[in-house]
């Protein structure tokens, strides 16, 4: 049998070095390094990749470092609106949500999809209500937000308003 | 966006992604992360794939599974079906794009068209490895 192996990614883009401080981009590695922590804990006892991969992916929804969970980017509407799934490739078994505004670890939610439902993906509202009648961590939209997503969604009106959004940089645009 | 892939002690793999989408997106626009194919597929015996990026094109794409059938059906390498994919097809939309995926025999792929990408991988040796730039 192969030996376990685990991989993650964080998101890509311009990561310039300027968006952060040298504080912050410490700690962005050293969230990374928890999630792959997190995983190995259950690969090296014998667990299962599925497990595995659900592990990491909630260590980094709670960093406020990356684009999912606590950390996400705001819509034009200055809320957050979620989205995850995930995938067994041992049954071809897999769960999603989308367009969640409450579940704490969206793919917690997505998870309970694949094992507690007949559906691949669930919506909205009605996502949220089904992670909450399952006993999932849910929270208020606020609990997502973080100051830098604030000023990115607010540099990027700005520059809507001013006319010069085709000139707004990758960054800018998805963070 | 995050995402894992991984491969365990008795050869099964998975995937999953997460996502907060972008930066003053429309109201109840979802992208590829959700929507298995897309932004995330497993098969046992071929690989795992997360990938990130503007979701559009890897749902016009089908992103992921593309990496599972370029090794199913053309016999290619995880590392030339995904840098097809990430190098070749998603650079020509001229998007931002990234992926993680793993192998059945254990091998990482994790190409990126941007000037980084977070991402981090331990494999057979153990070692803890975390990177964000080329």
């Amino acid at each position: 049998m192969p030996s376990p192996v685990i991989a993650i990614h964080g998101g890509c883009g311009t990561l310039a070095a300027d968006l952060q401080s040298a504080a912050d981009w410490a700690e962005t590695r050293a969230h990374l390094a928890a999630a792959l922590r997190a995983a190995w804990r259950i690969l090296a006892a014998g667990g299962a990749a599925l497990d595995a991969v659900e592990a990491a992916v909630v260590v980094l929804e709670d960093s406020p470092h990356f684009n999912a969970g606590h950390g996400a980017a705001l819509t034009e509407d200055a809320v957050h609106e979620l989205d995850a799934s995930i995938m067994d490739g041992a049954t071809m078994a897999a769960g999603a949500v989308c367009t969640v505004r409450t579940i704490r670890n969206p793919v917690r939610a997505a998870r309970a999809v694949m094992e507690r439902s007949d559906c691949v993906l669930l919506a909205g509202a009605a996502a949220d209500a089904f992670a909450q009648a399952h006993g999932l961590a849910c929270v208020g939209n606020g609990y997502f937000t973080t100051e830098r997503r604030v000023q990115a969604l607010a540099a990027l009106k700005a520059r809507a308003a001013r006319g010069t959004i085709a000139l707004a940089s990758e960054a800018e645009r998805h963070g | 966006t995050v995402g894992a892939v991984a491969l365990d002690g008795d050869g099964r793999l998975a995937a999953a992604t997460s996502t907060g989408g972008f930066n003053n997106k429309p109201a109840g626009r979802v992208g590829d992360t959700p929507v298995i194919g897309a932004g995330t597929y497993a098969r046992n015996g071929v690989c795992a794939v997360s990938c990130t990026g503007q979701g559009e094109v890897f749902m016009r794409r089908v992103a992921a599974y593309d990496v599972v059938a370029r090794m199913s059906y053309a016999g290619q390498t995880l590392r030339q079906a995904t840098d097809a994919l990430v190098l070749d097809m998603l650079s020509s939309h001229r998007i931002g794009a990234g992926l993680v995926a793993v192998d059945a025999a254990g091998n990482v792929a994790m190409p990126f068209n941007t000037l980084g990408m977070a991402r981090g991988w331990i494999a057979a040796d153990g070692r803890l490895r975390v990177a964000t730039h080329k």
